[in-house]
């Protein structure tokens, strides 16, 4: 069922989707992914409770793999890859690590707009 | 205004911090741009604390009731300022430690080290984001953080990117010109300070376009903010 989650919120994300074609070339053996996920751990210091857990988070990791790739398609001009949260699924990154409520409406009573100040010169 | 400007070089903006598993990261957005603003009112720079705000500031937004400040589970950058005036100030990152989880309030208000005198919310245009920076010191901002979690480094400029705002950063300089390889070619960017640590994009900051192309990239000139400080003094 964590698998299934993970996948489920892979598909959530249709900005992604829509213009991205399949991965066939870049799918990685179970070997490679294993080693690329031993290395993410060493480096980061992650452990996991038991077995169980640590095979779904390398489910989260590969997939995060996919979306790095994804991401460094959309967004050439950055580089994309194996970052700290790459254990993590997108809902799990939100939950934790962003906070910004009400999707940064700044509409506060009392608040007012900053004057305009000139830029040339 | 300049071409290149950059707050760190001018000793106004503090070391990366790392707001851990908590999403507090309007806190670190709103004590970022005070210890801007004090900096300048001032000339010193204090490490300011977000467990206070964490703590105690669960001040709402009285035009949108479901946007309210509350420590771990989220909050608003200027309703975070609202609260700094109405409690006085920012205790140091020293008397109140960052622990990364939502504890009650310890507020003690003869420890405030910095003071909000004004706070003012900056029109979506490119141009007086850079002037208010300038002038005012590191700006609070709102992002789309979705092409941040797999960020490692370089000029992000997604060819497409929600302008939904769910993550508070510190806008702390810009500059004209980053080489982009891919590209071929240089393209002007914000400097923005993050606070999920110095291992994490290029040592805790990330870059993004801007310019007339990359016009709002990922919502980033649409929630600005900029806060003026006054000069506290120790009894």
């Amino acid at each position: 069922s964590s698998s299934a989650s993970a996948e489920r919120e892979e598909e959530e994300d249709p900005l992604i989707e829509q213009v991205v074609g399949g991965d066939d070339d870049e799918l990685m053996s179970e070997l490679e992914a294993e080693a690329h996920f031993a290395s993410f751990e060493r480096r980061f210091g992650k452990a996991y409770g038991d077995a169980g857990e640590r095979a779904y988070r390398m489910s989260v990791f590969s997939a995060n793999l996919r979306r790095a790739r994804r991401h460094q398609r959309l967004d050439p001009t950055a580089e994309h890859g194996v970052t700290k949260f790459s254990d993590l699924t997108p809902a799990e990154f939100r939950d934790r690590f962003l906070g910004l409520r009400g999707g940064g409406r700044p509409n506060l009573a009392g608040s007012r707009d900053a004057p305009i100040l000139p830029t040339d010169g | 205004l300049p071409a290149d400007f950059d707050w760190r070089e001018h000793g106004a903006v503090g070391p990366v911090k790392d707001q851990g598993s908590c999403g507090s990261c309007w806190s670190f957005s709103t004590s970022g741009a005070l210890e801007g603003a004090h900096f300048l009112a001032t000339g010193k720079l204090e490490v300011l604390s977000e467990q206070q705000m964490v703590d105690c500031d669960h001040e709402c937004d009285p035009s949108e009731s479901r946007a309210c400040d509350s420590g771990c589970n989220g909050g608003l950058m200027t309703t975070a300022f609202s609260y700094l005036m109405k409690s006085g100030g920012l205790q140091t990152e020293k008397d109140y430690p960052y622990v990364g989880r939502e504890n009650t309030c310890k507020f003690d208000k003869s420890k405030i080290v910095a003071q909000v005198k004004n706070f003012s919310v900056v029109s979506v245009n490119e141009d007086q984001i850079a002037a208010n920076l300038v002038k005012h010191g590191p700006l609070a901002i709102g992002i789309n953080a979705a092409f941040m979690q797999t960020y490692i480094g370089g000029v992000s400029c997604p060819f497409i990117c929600g302008k939904h705002l769910d993550h508070g950063v510190l806008l702390v300089g810009y500059g004209s010109a980053g080489y982009t390889p891919i590209r071929f070619k240089d393209m002007p960017y914000w400097i923005i300070k993050n606070s999920w640590g110095e291992n994490w994009g290029e040592h805790g900051y990330y870059k993004i376009c801007r310019g007339p192309r990359a016009h709002n990239k990922c919502g980033v000139d649409s929630m600005v903010s900029t806060v003026t400080a006054i000069h506290t003094k120790k009894e």
